[in-house]
């Protein structure tokens, strides 16, 4: 049996528009230390990796390891039927075909419960290697979000380079070019919104625009976005939680 | 002109 309570429903509607609009059928893995799910997009070119910590719960229970094959867009019909502010629980059998969402508003006693069939899902679970990465930087997830919007307009890849100084992003097209260049700072007062950077050797890494897009999605769960490059591997952009993560690993594009 | 390279390039199923 598996009861998650989520102390206000906001938390999860964020975490599932935060990477539904790039994956629809997920496998969400629930186990005694918290729930993960895994998705690659159509295109096999961006990978999602979701863990939420049993921490991120007011109340969580999985008594045995339960897989829940939930299609996205039929989830995100429901969760627009809670309140923000509404508790939101979670409950599954232990060989289940449908699971369970009840909303519930202490102060109005409104109980709203939904019912969700569940999905037969048949999708590999990629193993993550330990990758070891070149370049780590954290910058405010807004700054990261307007920098990608911007630049998406003018072209269909986007370059990131980063060397000990400074870190760039550019992208060339039909109707001309366009770059950004960030200088890391530390802002004592709000730390949230500094640019930190961590640099081995220098990178150079162009991705495809519409993925970067999806990936800015995830900024509606985190102030800042992680991102870490390795000049021979995806790059790895992350939204942390306060127990957990969300985690798009992205596969560069490579010169001919 | 530059590929675009799958995730499935580097990470294995498990």
């Amino acid at each position: 049996m598996l009861e998650a309570k989520f102390e206000e429903a906001s938390l999860f509607k964020r975490i599932i528009d935060g990477f539904k609009d790039c994956v629809q059928l997920v496998n969400f893995q629930c186990k005694e230390d918290g729930i993960i799910a895994q998705a690659v997009d159509d295109s096999r070119v961006l990978l999602v990796s979701l863990e939420i910590g049993v921490e991120a719960f007011q109340e969580y229970r999985c008594d045995r390891p339960v897989t829940l094959g939930l299609d996205l867009n039929s989830l995100s019909k429901i969760l627009r039927c809670g309140n923000n502010t509404d508790t939101l629980t979670l409950i599954a059998e232990d060989t289940p075909d449908h699971i369970g969402l009840v909303f519930e508003d202490n102060k109005k006693g409104r109980v709203a419960e939904y019912i969700l069939k569940l999905m037969d899902i048949d999708a590999d679970f990629l193993k993550i290697e330990e990758l070891e990465y070149e370049t780590t930087i954290s910058l405010p997830s807004s700054e990261f979000s307007k920098n990608v919007r911007d630049l998406s307009q003018l072209g269909d890849s986007l370059s990131i380079a980063v060397t000990k100084d400074n870190i760039k992003f550019s992208t060339e097209g039909d109707i001309g070019s366009g770059s950004v260049l960030l200088q890391p700072f530390i802002n004592m007062e709000k730390p949230q919104e500094s640019i930190k950077l961590e640099m081995e050797s220098p990178v150079d890494l162009t991705f495809g625009a519409k993925y970067l897009l999806d990936i800015v999605k995830g900024s509606v769960l985190s102030e800042t976005i992680g991102i870490r490059l390795s000049s021979e591997a995806p790059a790895l952009f992350q939204f942390d939680l306060a127990s957990g993560f969300l985690q798009f690993f992205l596969a560069p594009k490579f010169n001919e | 002109k530059r590929k675009q390279v799958t995730i499935e390039e580097f990470f294995s199923k498990s």
